[in-house]
């Protein structure tokens, strides 16, 4: 069996000049699993 | 002849469990089958109506195989034969060499007698003790609804969702189009997600009901049963207990920066997605990755293909083909989707909050079948699926709530 998630959630708004561009986004999804990683009920995929 | 006839000792063995538990398997599909023509006989008044034309999945030969047997009725047997009770002395060891082949900890039950699990069934949707599974504090997180493997993850780009391995699907497609009864909102100036539930009244839900012919309201939802008024104890507890959970929900959402929870859609965001696959042995219930509210769910009776990772990486598009169930909502942050996938072994998805969904069933499928006839003799296309809406569960709300962490529901064999 299996469960897919779609969800939307903000990207987040790239950093001003001062503060580095390039450096990324920030304020938006952020994930915090990778592909085959095992996980279990009430770990965190993810934060904005 | 005669003389080999004659001459030839006899001698009777017993046939092997396994080739027997085959011919009866053979034996209780035949009658299944049998059965559902007969249904569907009884169904249309003599008239068997056509089924729904089967997608023929592209792929190797596994997959051509496989899309040549009856997937549902093979998932059907296989519930109702791991329904049968095992014998006391058997259990312990049947379920202790499950564990061993699939993995589960028997550690971590919330029964850990195995001798109180009556078959396979109820071993499979056995529950954990509590505390067992911890729910990341953090509320801007989004937690893991089960146990299980991430197949894969990431951003949804030209609206199509990628498998595994570059395969890629559309969202339209696993998730449906938009409904009769969403556009009819729209046309009223209600948005389905996002928007400000309190503007939304009781006549608009009669609306919805008859605007729609294949939507339907759930009038009694949360007591679980047509005869709620009939259960006026049960029917408070469940309306205090419900109260609750909404005051949570509503907490939930407003927490952080300020935002309300119906903060409109803007340029800042994107849709996710997210798959994660649970292994035979893993704990098969399911719960709530956040705090939303769901609006309302699509079934979709489709096939019941095996969702293993190598299947997945097989066969395109195998979320669109299987039978599947779609939890639309929304959340702090926009539209929220849920969608539980059936396999062949586990067919059987179940809501907790939903008493009338019916998935693997006999009686849906025959349902989609008409449906579709229906359709055809309209020149429609077939939407393939049936859709039921919560809007009366809260009327605050304007749907079913549910808390971060709740349990929702489960997968079930066969």
């Amino acid at each position: 069996s299996t469960i897919v998630l779609v969800f939307e959630a903000p990207m987040g708004v790239r950093k001003s000049f001062d503060e580095g561009w390039g450096s990324g986004l920030e304020g938006g999804w952020k994930w915090n699993i990778e592909n085959g990683q095992t996980i279990r009920v009430g770990q965190a995929l993810g934060q904005v | 002849a005669a003389k080999a006839w004659r001459d030839t000792k006899i001698e009777w063995r017993p046939i092997p469990i396994g080739l027997g538990i085959v011919f009866l398997g053979l034996v209780q599909l035949y009658r299944s089958q049998r059965d559902a023509e007969r249904h569907r006989m009884e169904e249309s008044d003599g008239e068997i109506p056509p089924p729904r034309q089967r997608i023929r999945p592209s792929g190797p030969w596994q997959v051509q195989v496989m899309s040549t047997l009856p997937l549902k009725a093979l998932s059907r047997l296989w519930g109702r034969f791991n329904e049968l009770d095992l014998p006391g002395p058997l259990r312990i060891p049947g379920f202790k060499l499950y564990a061993w082949i699939f993995g589960a900890n028997l550690e971590e039950m919330a029964e850990p007698d195995l001798r109180t699990y009556p078959n396979l069934a109820s071993f499979f949707y056995r529950e954990l003790k509590p505390g067992a599974r911890p729910i990341d504090q953090d509320p801007n997180a989004i937690v893991s609804p089960s146990d299980g493997k991430v197949l894969s993850f990431g951003m949804i780009e030209r609206g199509e969702v990628e498998q595994v391995k570059g395969m890629t699907y559309s969202l339209e497609a696993l998730l449906g189009g938009a409904s009769p009864s969403r556009e009819a909102l729209e046309s009223h100036g209600i948005e389905s997600a996002g928007s400000e539930a309190n503007g939304r009244s009781m006549a608009m839900d009669e609306e919805f009901a008859r605007v729609n012919g294949i939507s339907y309201t759930l009038p009694h939802l949360l007591s679980g049963s047509r005869d709620r008024p009939k259960k006026k104890a049960a029917m408070d507890a469940s309306t205090s207990s419900q109260e609750t959970t909404e005051a949570k929900v509503k907490a939930d959402l407003a927490l952080g920066d300020g935002h309300p929870w119906y903060a409109p859609k803007t340029s800042h965001n994107a849709l996710y997605y997210c798959v994660i696959y649970l292994a035979p042995g893993d704990y098969h219930r399911f719960h709530s990755p956040i705090s939303w509210v769901v609006e309302s769910r699509r079934h979709f009776a489709g096939e019941l293909y095996s969702v293993s990772p190598y299947l997945q990486r097989t066969l395109p598009g195998l979320f669109v083909l299987n039978e599947r169930v779609v939890l639309l909502g929304r959340w702090r942050w926009g539209f929220f989707s849920y969608i539980p996938v059936g396999a062949t072994n586990v067919g059987s998805v179940k809501l907790n909050f939903d008493a009338e969904l019916r998935t693997n069933s006999l009686t849906t499928d025959t349902e989609a079948d008409k449906a579709a006839a229906e359709a055809a003799k309209r020149g429609e296309p077939y939407t393939g699926f049936a859709e039921a809406t919560y809007y009366k569960a809260s009327h605050a709300l304007r749907g079913h709530p549910l808390q971060r962490g709740e349990e929702m529901g489960g997968f079930q064999l066969g």
